[in-house]
């Protein structure tokens, strides 16, 4: 893992972040983009488009507040993108 | 609305409950179906109608992890349901994780009301909502109260936006809205109700669009939209009734009643007020009690009485009779009746008159909203 990757504790989180933007924001389904570049500007769009989305403070960041929104039970119906 | 906003092309929409949860009587998911489809029905021209077997519009099933549609369900907790924009085929379908555990209320468990309702909404055409009030807010909200429950503004935008607005709702075209009544006061002396009734041994009272229910355990009384215990129901009713022995309170108004029992409307309602033996003149109850002991239903319109007999299940005859001649004291009109503690209590305008139907006498005249401790 790079130097600013997530640590081992971190791994749960980070698969279920990736999971959910991936599932409900369209994030383009590419694991090494997310793990290794979780502050590239896609990541961080659509983190702060699902932060815009869940009426969370735009941060860009994966703050508490945002962690514990996407723990919530909810809908498996995307918020936003293409889907069939 | 969904991309390329898919719509039904019809009005009345079928609907198909293929299979239940385990958690549940099948009646509570009968019921929170229903009422999730009314929730709906109530502000848009749509109609449902249920279908046992065959292909309805609507297929609502309850499955676990993988199950057939390439979106497979990820076991208890996050995904509750999904449901399909409408179109044919598997289009419209709403499917629930039974890896939750469904439940009838809030306080353990997912509410299948509250989550039949979200995915009806998609199922009928709606995506998801950036209004966290919304019910179309992608996130379950656990501490919602089931009995102010009411579909947010955004919510109601969105679905008239595709199927236009309930024909008989206020927000209906080229009829003039009337006024929104004003919330009404419970310590205003002036204060007069449409009907009240006893439920569960609680009160309830009626005015308006709402209800006060008291407890007699607590001073201060709950105020709720009558909608959002009973969408079905209508506002502004003339009387109603509990039948404890069935466990049911008849709510009347114009030539119609309803049943509930609990939460939830009773099917084959409303009917008309004279299958239970009115004459044609009769347009409206003013107000009824049922006698628990004898079994008999008294419904009061204008300066006359019926006696319905609750056994036999019809109107006794030899009525109607003058209400001041067998209730004396009782001369003006009545607007609201109901039993307490072995007494009647009539209200009409501002004013209750407690009356012991042993002595037939009216032993205290009361302000209408003594109940409230104001």
């Amino acid at each position: 893992y790079p130097l600013d990757g997530p640590s081992r504790g971190e791994e749960g989180s980070m698969d279920l972040v990736q999971h959910y933007l991936e599932n409900y924001y369209n994030l383009e389904k590419d694991a090494k983009q997310f793990i290794k570049r979780k502050d590239s500007s896609p990541v961080v769009k659509k983190i702060q488009e699902m932060q815009k989305f869940l009426g969370l403070e735009v941060t860009g960041k994966l703050d508490s507040d945002t962690m514990r929104m996407m723990g919530r039970p909810r809908c498996g119906v995307p918020d936003v993108g293409h889907f069939t | 609305t969904f991309p390329g906003t898919p719509k039904w092309q019809k009005n009345h929409l079928t609907y198909r409950i293929v299979n239940y949860t385990p958690d549940l009587p099948r009646q509570v998911v009968d019921s929170a179906i229903e009422k999730a489809l009314r929730v709906w029905a109530e502000v848009t021209p749509l109609t449902f109608s249920r279908m046992y077997e065959g292909e309805a519009d609507i297929m609502i099933s309850f499955a676990v992890r993988e199950h057939g549609d390439f979106s497979p369900f990820d076991g208890p907790g996050m995904v509750l349901a999904h449901a399909y924009a409408p179109g044919p085929g598997i289009n419209g379908d709403a499917h629930f994780d039974d890896d939750e555990r469904w439940a009838d209320d809030t306080r353990v468990g997912t509410n299948l009301f509250l989550v039949a309702a979200h995915e009806l909404g998609h199922s009928l055409g709606l995506f998801h909502s950036a209004n966290s009030e919304a019910l179309m807010f992608p996130v379950y909200k656990s501490f919602t109260d089931l009995a102010t429950f009411r579909l947010s503004q955004d919510d109601v935008n969105g679905i008239q936006s595709l199927y236009g607005p309930s024909l008989s709702s206020p927000e209906a075209p080229r009829v003039p809205s009337p006024p929104e009544p004003a919330t009404p006061a419970k310590c205003d002396p002036a204060l007069s109700f449409d009907a009240v009734c006893t439920l569960r041994g609680e009160i309830l009272f009626f005015k308006d669009r709402h209800f006060w229910r008291q407890s007699l355990r607590t001073t201060e009384p709950g105020f709720y939209l009558i909608s959002s215990f009973w969408p079905s129901l209508p506002s502004s009713i003339d009387a109603a009734y509990e039948v404890a022995s069935r466990d049911t309170v008849f709510i009347f108004k114009g030539r119609q009643f309803w049943a509930i029992r609990g939460h939830e409307a009773q099917a084959g309602y409303p009917r008309s007020i004279h299958t239970l033996g009115f004459p044609a003149t009769v347009e409206k109850i003013d107000a009824a009690i049922s006698d628990k002991e004898k079994k008999k239903t008294y419904f009061f319109v204008e300066d006359k009485y019926w006696r319905f007999d609750e056994k036999r299940q019809s109107m006794e005859p030899g009525f109607p009779k003058k209400i001041a001649e067998h209730f004396p004291g009782v001369d003006s009109k009545v607007d609201a009746v109901f039993e307490q503690f072995g007494f009647y209590y009539f209200f009409s305008g501002s004013s209750q008159l407690e009356f012991d139907p042993n002595a037939k006498k009216v032993t205290h005249i009361l302000k209408s909203n003594s109940w409230f401790h104001c």
